[in-house]
């Protein structure tokens, strides 16, 4: 494992505990998609299957279950918790599930690297992940008062995707490894939607002001 | 043949 995909995993690790932390401390969920957080827990529920059927190392599972547990938890929080639900802006968190899941569902059947139904589910969520994040996204732009822990978690979601794309660069370097066109698409895809977040999140730190996206 | 360095990325 590189520099890049180790840095890759700890931010993507630490986004989803900044996301907990805010949840389970503060008891409240406000600025957090739940249409977002959905969508990632079937993301790992469709590429995890894995789990089950083969053992790569212990770090590799860990991961796993983390990931798993921690977007299975928040739907949970978002949803059940008597004090967290109370703070979920349903009005606001319009983005239909549908709309993202049935075009990745089909570009998955289209476009796969093998017709079994273990390798389809990992396609279907490699392209549902790299849109995932676009609710999220309507949502901070919609409530414009952006709290620090909700822009840190999308920040650290976002660095971890850029991490990732140099992990296959210094690897395609360095061992001459290609990484499947299908992931090098969908993973530019999903960086690029963070570009115009990011901006904003750099411009307010430098002039350290308040995070704010235009309407 | 199976791709294990694909397996192993999250």
């Amino acid at each position: 494992m590189n520099i890049f995909r180790l840095a890759g995993d700890m931010t993507h690790l630490a986004s989803v505990l900044v996301l907990l932390l805010k949840i389970h401390t503060i008891k409240s969920c406000a600025g957090v998609s739940l249409k977002t957080q959905e969508l990632y827990a079937l993301v790992f529920a469709t590429r995890y299957l894995d789990i089950f059927t083969d053992f790569i190392s212990v770090y590799n599972t860990v991961m796993k279950l983390i990931f798993l547990g921690s977007s299975f938890s928040i739907v949970w929080y978002i949803r059940r918790h008597k004090i967290v639900r109370r703070s979920y802006d349903k009005e606001q968190d319009t983005f239909r599930h549908y709309f993202l899941v049935l075009p990745c569902l089909l570009l998955a059947l289209l476009i796969h690297e093998k017709f079994t139904v273990k390798e389809l589910l990992w396609t279907f969520s490699i392209y549902l992940e790299a849109v995932a994040i676009l609710p999220q996204l309507v949502l901070l732009q919609r409530t414009r008062n952006i709290d620090n822990l909700t822009g840190q978690y999308v920040f650290l979601l976002g660095a971890y995707r850029s991490l990732y794309i140099l992990n296959w660069i210094y690897r395609y370097f360095t061992e001459r490894h290609f990484v499947h066109w299908i992931t090098w698409i969908a993973g530019l895809v999903q960086t690029l939607l963070y570009a115009d977040f990011f901006y904003y999140y750099f411009e307010s730190w430098k002039n350290n002001v308040k995070l704010q996206l235009p309407a | 043949e199976e791709d294990l360095e694909r397996k192993d990325e999250l």
